[in-house]
């Protein structure tokens, strides 16, 4: 049960990420930094992971989850 | 590096920026410093100047917000997003803003206030993140010193791409180039030679001017040799507005706008710390000069046409102050740049002049050209 609630916890954190760093929202520029269009989640992981320079598996590995939870800036990342 | 697609820049070279919200996690001497120097990095790289205005509408608006703050990115709380900063552009553009949640410091338990006002700036400049790891354009935080900070290749590359290099890209120590052969009139000698500061340092004497100085022996003009500041002073990382010693002390002090750094030699004696601390009136935003008096222990600070009197022993200023310079020190002309007691006197730098002053006979003694100091 831990590891599933761990698992749950570890998608929700991935998923607020990339909404946030890889999903574009229009309006003014603030890193303008989003994926055109409303990508998959899978396809959005891929973008971080070759953004980050980690193994694209577009899997949320530990690397990945690791570099998520790293403090950052708030511009999103990936150009349009 | 990455721009921002349409590649968004600063049509000007001069941009304006005002703190209007800090943070009580730091003194607003700290804030103002190191939003300065973070600048200041930048600066260094592209011919952009910045000039801090404290009221209305600045291109950069600088400010310190919690949770949702009206521009549609809210804050998270501690650590996740630590601050966000706006293209260029007309309003919100190049507006830079911090989460009020973190604990931010001018050292390194907690987020280091200059590593991410660098990077923010970066993005109110118009880069975007670099996949570069050692870029301070990465987008996860890593501490960077301000003191003796250099601006990574990577983001000088993106930088320069958009504005271009600066004349001279001070980010390294370049020292003008002196003729190899002897006592030839070195470059940097022109009529026109003033100096921003001077003050013996130790032994020595040290003449500031732009984020250039000069040092030399007291009684051995020749040999002077030009270094960056920053390449000693890299806390300073521009140009210095005063400076002086108390010997007695072994400490001196550099001022900078509102700010003044104490040092022993050239070993800063922690960060930057605000002019009110001698008893400034919030009128006064920069000091043209300090002169430390040895044998009255006292130092006077030049502002304008006038000067205020700081009782070294007491640690507060005197009464009666400011008083009007010409009025005090006849003979001496013009605003003073910088000043220096040697000898038992007093010499003034007023742009090209340099007067010798006697205190006894209460007059000027000499006038020579402030470059004769640098063996010009």
């Amino acid at each position: 049960a831990p590891s599933l609630l761990a698992a749950t916890n570890s998608y929700h954190l991935a998923q607020a990420y990339l909404d946030k760093y890889y999903t574009k929202k229009g309006g003014q520029q603030i890193g303008e930094m989003v994926s055109r269009g409303g990508s998959s989640m899978v396809k959005k992981l891929k973008e971080l992971q070759a953004f980050f320079g980690l193994h694209v598996t577009g899997k949320l590995d530990q690397p990945t989850l690791e570099m998520i939870q790293k403090p950052r800036c708030g511009v999103p990342d990936v150009a349009n | 590096y990455r721009l921002f697609p349409g590649e968004p820049k600063w049509k000007k070279n001069t941009l304006t920026y005002r703190i209007s919200k800090y943070t009580p996690s730091l003194s607003a001497a700290a804030v103002d410093a190191a939003v300065e120097m973070a600048l200041c990095a930048w600066s260094s790289a592209v011919p952009l100047t910045f000039v801090r205005t404290d009221v209305g509408e600045a291109d950069i608006m600088v400010s310190f917000e919690t949770g949702d703050h009206g521009d549609s990115y809210p804050f998270d709380g501690p650590r996740g997003t630590l601050a966000h900063a706006f293209a260029p552009g007309e309003g919100l553009g190049g507006d830079t803003h911090f989460d009020n949640a973190e604990t931010w410091t001018l050292g390194m338990n907690g987020f280091n206030l200059f590593t991410v006002a660098a990077h923010e700036f970066g993005h109110a400049l118009g880069l975007a993140h670099s996949t570069d790891p050692s870029a301070l354009m990465y987008p996860t935080y890593k501490y960077q010193s301000p003191y003796g900070f250099q601006l990574p290749k990577d983001d000088v590359r993106g930088i320069q791409a958009l504005y271009g290099p600066r004349r001279t890209f001070l980010g390294k120590p370049t020292v003008p180039h002196i003729p190899p052969h002897g006592p030839s009139t070195p470059e940097h000698c022109d009529s026109s030679t003033s100096f921003d500061a001077v003050t013996m340092l130790g032994k020595e004497l040290l003449f500031f001017r732009d984020r250039i100085f000069w040092r030399r022996q007291v009684h051995q003009p020749l040999g002077v040799r030009p270094s960056t500041t920053t390449s000693s002073f890299p806390q300073l990382m521009a140009n210095v507005d005063a400076a002086y010693q108390v010997a007695e002390r072994g400490t001196a002090y550099f001022f900078k706008g509102p700010h003044y750094w104490v040092t022993r030699g050239f070993q800063m004696q922690g960060p930057p710390q605000t002019i009110y601390d001698f008893g400034f009136p919030r009128s006064v935003q920069r000091i043209d000069a300090a002169l430390h008096l040895q044998e009255a222990q006292r130092t006077l600070f030049f502002v304008g046409d006038e000067h205020y009197s700081y009782d070294e022993k007491k640690r507060k200023m005197e009464k009666d102050y400011p008083k009007n310079t010409e009025e005090e020190f006849s003979g001496v002309n013009g605003q003073i740049d910088a000043a220096v007691e040697l000898n038992g006197y007093i010499y003034f730098f007023s742009g090209p002049k340099s007067f010798k002053y006697d205190t006894e006979k209460e007059d000027v003694v000499g006038v020579v050209k402030s470059s004769s100091w640098i063996g010009c």
